[in-house]
């Protein structure tokens, strides 16, 4: 139970350091396991330092920068053991124009190296434009909700308009 | 494996039957606040043998029908069909081998679910391990819900560490 | 104590079933003081019904419906007793466009009504250009923040693209 | 009372001195992620008289003090200042009246915070005090800080009541 939890980490930890790096273009960030009598009972702790800042706990960063941690630890997990489906519902709510191009880029990259699907659901413009295809949902009838088909060019203009 | 279709009818606001096909790569999902994309995440877990009513926004399982709009009235059963083309997985026992399986779980007022795979009734658990087999299921890390990153952010480092047993 | 609580319950109440039915374009919503030995102890509960959907408890609710109406709540409280500092951290984010619009329209709705000074943090463009002046935070230097006067003007050309 | 002015001095990423007028009306502030905006904030509850460092995003209350960057060193003091236009504030005693009054809370490492009218040195009961008078204050719930809402959404139905008591 304790070997296979500290070989993940060992895995987790090194895509969470390359995710890291890749998503804020430089700067380190770490996993911490911390202390407890009972491994399994021990805490999972993330240090992370934006390239020219300063090493601190999440805790300490900005809202967007926390949410593009957080997501660099989820995929990081992600990548130890690919799911064949990933729903993704609006995690890119907190973050910034670069920052959501950044996340969409790292998308293109799970897409390039797993034969993961992916299901994105956002507000944002920027990533809609991203994706390989579009589905709206509607309710045209109050309380009822409907799916269509999205024509990925219009987006991509209202998107840049 | 691969989910190649998801169906909905009767789930939550999904009252008439929908049909989503989930294509490989990048797939977006958009509309309005209150317009339903977030049941259709609820929908991929609970058809994957979810059994936290909670963890779907309802306070009882039933609260997942169709409750009624101004214009319609409740429903007694909702239905969610997972397609999965079955390259490598292993269907549970009573199930014949198949390129396609179709799971569907149905939830009828007052009667609890039913499981189908291809027709064939199997218990929760066969789609549970079906999924779990194929390294997703209703919990799988990569489902992520809205407020689930924030959730990650404010936890407990002991409830963070969690998240790593799943990758384990 | 137990009084003044009610007195401010029965006009928060006001105010919030009223911003609610604004905010949602139709609907109805109201609070409940839940029941309690200790009046004191009792826990405040939020009914909401969108426009032609059901009457449930928030936790129901979608991220965007329960983001307006926990912020219709703030306001009500606010309108109670109202601060000469409002300052709103990124409250925008889970909101659809046309959310957005009917927040914004609250705010000048709040600027009418009160002597508050509004200072509102986001991310969104639509709500940049319902302000009355812009200010960017920046950090042209890694780790050190300035604070620089935006060009209204161009900036709700920017967000009208 | 009306604030009329935010200065800040050292204080989290504002290590140069910085300036906010603050005009009747909306005043929007932007940026991109990490610049410092949500920091404005927490220099304006920090300069009323805030006493929990937890509640800004601080490990201990010198957290609060530039730590220093790539190319600055760290510094010794932080220092916030609220500019205001005393109209009808009753500044506390010790402080003759003017029209304008500045506040400013100065912390020393590892010496604590010290606070200011007008130069003249007072408690911290005293500009937590002139602020409550003025139906404002570090725990005003109309200084809604990032994710509060969220919190709000997410919080038992006895800590929502206190949002209420801040109105009574
Ligand atoms: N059992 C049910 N019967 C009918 N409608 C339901 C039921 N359960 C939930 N709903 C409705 O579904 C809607 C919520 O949908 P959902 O959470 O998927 O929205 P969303 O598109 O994710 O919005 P947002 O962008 O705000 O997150 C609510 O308006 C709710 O009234
Ligand atoms: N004591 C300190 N010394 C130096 N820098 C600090 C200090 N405390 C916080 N910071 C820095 O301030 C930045 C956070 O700023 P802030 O939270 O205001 O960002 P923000 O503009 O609100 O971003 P977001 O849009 O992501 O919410 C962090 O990058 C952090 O490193
Ligand atoms: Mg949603
Ligand atoms: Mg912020």
């Amino acid at each position: 139970g304790r070997q296979r939890l500290m070989a993940a980490f060992e895995i987790v930890n090194g895509h969470f350091a390359q995710l890291f790096a890749t998503l804020f273009e430089g700067g380190q960030a770490e996993l911490r396991l911390t202390e407890s009598d009972d491994p399994l009972a021990a805490g999972l702790e993330i240090f992370a330092c934006p390239p020219g800042k300063r090493l601190s706990t999440l805790s300490l960063m900005s809202g967007g920068e926390q949410a593009l941690t957080a997501t660099a630890l989820i995929f990081a997990v992600f990548l130890a053991n690919p799911a064949p489906i990933c729903v993704l519902d609006e995690v890119d709510a907190p973050l910034d124009d670069a920052n959501v191009d950044r996340f969409c880029r790292m998308l293109d990259e799970m897409r390039r190296l797993t034969d993961t699907r992916f299901l994105t659901i956002t507000h944002n413009p920027v990533t809609m434009s991203r994706m390989d295809r579009l589905f709206g949902v509607t309710m045209a009838e109050r309380g009822v909700s409907q799916i269509v088909a999205v024509d990925l060019q219009r987006a991509t203009e209202l998107a840049a308009e | 494996m691969h989910i190649t279709e998801l169906r909905l009818s009767g789930f939550k606001s999904f009252v008439d039957p929908v049909r989503l096909v989930i294509d490989a790569g990048l797939t977006g999902v958009v509309g309005p606040n209150g317009c339903g994309k977030s049941n259709l995440l609820e929908a991929v877990r609970w058809a994957m043998g979810a059994t936290s009513a909670k963890a779907m926004r309802a306070g009882d399982m039933d609260d997942v029908i169709f409750a009624g709009a101004s214009q319609r009235p409740p429903r007694e059963h909702a239905e969610v069909v997972l397609v999965i083309d079955a390259a490598g997985a292993k269907p549970p026992p009573g199930v014949p081998a198949a390129d396609v399986l179709e799971i569907s779980r149905k939830i009828k007022r007052d009667a609890g679910s039913t499981y189908r795979i291809n027709g064939r009734e199997v218990r929760a658990k066969d789609v549970q391990l079906l999924f779990a087999d194929a390294s997703t299921g209703a919990n799988s890390p990569a489902l992520v819900r809205q407020g689930q990153i924030s959730e990650l952010i404010a936890a407990k480092p002991e409830n963070r560490r969690r998240v790593l047993e799943e990758a384990a």
